[in-house]
């Protein structure tokens, strides 16, 4: 499952 | 990007926009909670902050500029310029009862322990309560306008397109994030009512007046 820090989404 | 988050997206562009319009049109805020209002504006500048640190896509970063301003735009509509409008002895619920516990939350429940993350965790938190005051002042006056309650069904949809977004993402992408959807979850659950009363009745001509 990949969590990414870098937002985007709005 | 995937048809949900988009669609979801532009939902929420469309409500932002009808809000607008509906206060401009009608040289007049009531009905509208200016305290929801400015709960947005926080979530957005809190959110946002990674305009100055991270680029992603010229239409993430366009959308998050028109999220800020016409936010700021819309306080500004109800605070100043079209004031003598504004319903303030109806909106009068406590918006520290939202923005403490969000933070509180966030320093608690989140990713990481930096200033941005933590932050960002904070927006998604408040936001998933942002409308209370915006539904406390319906429910207190009873009845909304037809405008206001095509308002609140586009911000409400937006939050459970994005909840499809999220299933779709675990499946094609294998990317989860329980923050967002838990909060996005709590959020869309705080619209049911009122999405009841919408389609039974503002669908069918009819005001939306709440029931005795």
């Amino acid at each position: 499952i990949r969590y990414t820090l870098l937002k985007d989404e709005l | 990007m995937n048809i949900f988050r988009l669609t979801g997206d532009l939902a929420h562009l469309t409500a932002i926009i009808i809000l607008l319009l509906k206060i401009w049109k009608t040289r007049s805020c009531s009905g509208i909670s200016g305290k929801s209002q400015i709960l947005f504006t926080v979530v957005y500048i809190t959110r946002y902050l990674d305009l100055f640190t991270n680029y992603i896509s010229a239409y993430n970063t366009l959308m998050k500029i028109i999220f800020v301003v016409s936010s700021l735009a819309t306080v500004f509509l109800i605070y100043f310029k079209f004031k003598a409008t504004y319903d303030r002895n109806h909106d009068t619920f406590r918006m520290e009862f939202l923005i403490i516990p969000s933070i509180i939350l966030a320093l608690l429940i989140r990713h990481e322990f930096t200033v941005m993350e933590v932050l960002w965790t904070f927006s998604i938190y408040l936001e998933a309560v942002a409308i209370l005051p915006q539904l406390f002042l319906v429910s207190k006056t009873g009845e909304a306008e037809t405008i206001t309650s095509h308002y609140l069904f586009a911000l409400g949809s937006y939050r459970g397109l994005y909840l499809l977004n999220w299933i779709w993402r675990y499946y094609f992408e294998n990317f989860l994030d329980w923050i967002s959807i838990v909060a996005g979850f709590v959020q869309t659950v705080l619209y049911c009512d009122f999405f009841y009363l919408y389609v039974t009745r503002v669908l069918h001509g009819r005001k939306l007046r709440l029931p005795a």
